[in-house]
């Protein structure tokens, strides 16, 4: 069983731009791997020891007041834009 | 520090405000306060590149002014796909430069509790995320340095408003975009911008506000789940949390203009419940009992309580219900008077108005174990849990559980209805 704070940080990650999206046509699905390289770059960003899991500390950080705009605006993100622009 | 790749093709930018903080929530905050806190706010980034911003009067006050900068205070959905969440978790947003209409909109939660220069807890400083905000209006993007303005976490109050100074992080995006201010004022007080007035002082945990008083004072005659939304009653009036824990209002509603059917006068209710087979909504006042098709009385009620059979251990007929709930881990209707509980199978009650407690009821409350025996009320919540609520506590049994290990009381006050945490109790070196 995955605990509700995982899905809830992944859900997070996917908000502030450290997971692409997942696809609605084919149901991407994120992997360990792609998690964990999502949470280090997270830690990095916000300044937190970089372990790759969510620790405490970055549970902490995660649930911090914030602004509501991604923290990375990634290729996805960019190439959205891009396709929206062209229509 | 990171640049969003548009900025504004001007330096002469306008502003305006379409909206103020709600003054039930954030009560420090009036307008020109509020107006002044956001020029000062533009001034941090007018101190640090060649921009001028110039705020648009609203006509007949709050009308719609337009402007490239509109700073509203919304709450929840507000129409442009990133609704707020309520207190805490996200708290503003801003779009970046652009010809879109959006382009340098500005909004803040308006469910925050909004505050300036101060550290009072649980309120957020306007000046340290309005700079923030408007760092986006003007083309940065959220940097990972430490120290700058535009960090995404909500770092504080940043000092002294009217003599703030960008980090060096957030000069040098500024000035990446729109060039190196040449003269003018650099930082410092500029005579021509109104003084704040001093400011307020730290918000009280029991403030002298009557409403808020009764909403954080706890002692709530029925708490209800109703159609996954929690309901607490107390007096004349209720407070309805929604299914993502946040509260309709911080203002009650008074239950004769929501709930059509109850007696006039109604200034107490004992219990109330939803029943699953039909989702009419069951009202306890007394020795009588009412069910609602939603929010309207059916005809025919009142009813006596006699009608639900219940007896004491002693046989005498019970004549008050203090707590009733459906426990999720069996679907089973629970009624609790005088330190006893009955249970009934109402999964084919439909219309039917009399009905007999399950047998061997009723039970005593303590087979309940680590909770109050009179509790005010009883739902379940969330996984199936039951949560117990007396007085300004409540306590959650974890699903299908009565004796679990730990039960640990929590605040009712500061989880669901949004008040501020008591201080720590200080301890005193014992001499």
């Amino acid at each position: 069983a995955v605990p509700a704070h995982y899905s809830t940080a992944v859900d997070w990650l996917s908000r502030y731009g450290y997971l692409a999206p997942p696809d609605p046509r084919t149901s991407q699905l994120q992997t360990k791997d792609g998690i964990e390289k999502a949470i280090r770059v997270m830690q990095r960003f916000g300044g937190v020891h970089e372990t790759g899991v969510l620790d405490s500390e970055t549970l902490k950080l995660m649930s911090t007041p914030r602004c509501s705009l991604p923290d990375i605006v990634g290729n996805e993100n960019m190439l959205r834009r891009k396709r929206r622009r062209k229509r | 520090y990171a640049l969003s790749g548009l900025k504004w093709h001007k330096t002469d930018l306008t502003w305006s405000v379409h909206s103020y903080p709600s003054a039930s929530v954030s009560p420090s905050m009036p307008d020109n306060v509020v107006d002044n806190i956001l020029t000062y706010a533009f001034k941090a980034w007018s101190d640090a590149a060649p921009l001028s911003f110039r705020r648009l009067p609203g006509d007949s006050g709050r009308a719609a002014a337009g402007g490239d900068i509109r700073v509203t205070f919304a709450r929840s959905l507000h129409n442009d796909g990133y609704p707020f969440d309520g207190q805490g978790g996200t708290l503003a947003h801003a779009f970046f430069p652009g010809r879109d209409e959006v382009a340098g909109d500005t909004h803040f939660d308006d469910d925050e509790i909004w505050n300036y220069g101060g550290h009072s807890s649980g309120s957020i400083d306007l000046f340290t995320v309005a700079v923030h905000e408007f760092g986006h209006a003007l083309g940065l993007s959220h940097s990972s340095t430490d120290p700058s303005i535009m960090r995404p976490y909500y770092q504080g109050p940043v000092g002294d408003i009217q003599n703030f100074r960008l980090a060096l992080d957030d000069k040098l995006a500024i000035q990446q975009l729109y060039g190196v201010k040449d003269g003018g004022p650099q930082g410092g007080v500029d005579p021509d911008l109104p003084r704040l007035p001093s400011p307020p002082p730290p918000r009280p945990t029991q403030p002298s506000d009557p409403l808020f008083h009764e909403r954080c004072q706890g002692g709530f005659d029925a708490v209800a789940n109703i159609r996954g939304e929690v309901f607490f009653f107390k007096g004349e009036q209720f407070w309805r949390i929604k299914q993502d824990r946040s509260l309709v209002s911080l203002n009650p509603a008074q239950i004769k203009n929501f709930w059509l059917g109850l007696p006039q006068g109604t200034n107490k209710v004992d219990a109330v419940y939803e029943r699953k087979s039909d989702s009419s909504i069951i009202f306890f006042i007394g020795s009588q009992y009412w069910v609602f098709k939603d929010t309207v009385a059916m005809s025919g009620y009142p009813r006596p309580l006699s009608d639900w059979g219940m007896r004491t251990k002693n046989g005498v007929l019970v004549d008050r219900v203090e707590a009733a709930f459906i426990w999720a881990h069996n679907g089973k209707t629970y009624l609790f008077s005088g330190g006893e509980f009955w249970r009934f199978d109402e999964s084919r009650v439909g219309e039917q108005v009399t009905r007999q407690p399950e047998s061997g009821y009723p039970r005593d409350n303590s087979l309940w174990e680590g909770v109050p025996a009179h509790m005010d009320d009883i739902i379940s919540w969330g996984e199936g849990d039951a949560y117990f609520f007396k007085d300004n506590l409540y306590w959650v049994l974890q699903n299908g559980r009565l004796n679990q290990a730990v039960v640990t009381p929590k605040s009712i006050a500061v989880d669901w209805l949004r008040c501020p945490a008591p201080p720590p109790a200080t301890s005193h070196p014992q001499s």
